[in-house]
């Protein structure tokens, strides 16, 4: 499904 | 970006620079866990490992401070197991380090976004992350006291996770945003902190020192 599940915090 | 991320974030480079002047200033790490700083270095790199994988330019603040991170935590551990490795204190710093690593992993195995290797260790880094303050507890409630500069840094080290949650309700609230495995883990962690949030609050501010039992 492509979730652009980026952890986007450090 | 938010102003709680952005304090969060600052607390956390804050307590990174605190105990590293700790260090460095009284050339002692007595009273700090060896092993809580091994565990946060571990983090860091597990958690950052695409700094490795696919070197991206270091422009963009994101990653300069991922590499701050991971660089002083990996010099704090060096100061503490070389450096100064007379003043460890190796016998108070007894909680098994294992006990932690272990669980985290399987837990990361079984509950996470997705099944793949990047996403698993980032996964064993979160919840790494919540337990690894617990060898410097101990360590602190074995010797019965902390220096005045430790409460410090272990305050802005609780404040940053505690900054973070307010940071995902924030997001939660505007952006619709969920991270529900960094989210719980977080809130483990900051729970962790509760005792001795309330000891510092009530002592160190009054500019008396920790000692345990309270």
């Amino acid at each position: 499904e492509g979730n652009s599940n980026q952890h986007d915090e450090l | 970006m938010n102003i709680f991320r952005l304090f969060g974030d600052l607390s956390h480079l804050a307590a990174i620079a605190i105990l590293l002047l700790k260090i460095w200033k009284t050339r002692s790490c007595a009273g700090v866990s060896g092993k809580t700083q091994l565990l946060f270095a571990v983090c860091f790199i597990t958690r950052y490992i695409d700094l490795f994988l696919h070197f991206v330019s270091l422009y963009n603040t994101e990653k300069v401070m991922k590499l701050i991170y991971i660089s002083a935590s990996v010099f704090t551990c060096y100061l503490i197991f070389f450096k100064f490795k007379a003043t460890y204190d190796g016998n108070h710093d007894s909680m098994r380090a294992e006990f932690l690593i272990v669980p985290a992993a399987g837990l990361a195995c079984l509950i996470n976004t997705k099944f793949d290797a990047i996403e698993i260790l980032w996964t064993f880094s979160i919840y790494l992350e919540a337990v690894a303050i617990l060898p410097q507890l101990f360590l602190i409630s074995k010797t019965g006291e902390a220096e005045t500069i430790t409460s410090h840094y272990l305050f802005a080290q609780g404040s940053y996770r505690a900054l973070y949650i307010l940071n995902w309700i924030y997001r939660y609230h505007y952006e619709s945003h969920v991270d529900t495995i960094a989210i719980v883990a977080g809130v483990v962690q900051t729970i962790l902190y509760c005792d001795f949030f309330y000891l510092y609050i009530t002592k160190v501010v009054k500019g008396q020192k920790i000692v345990l039992p309270a």
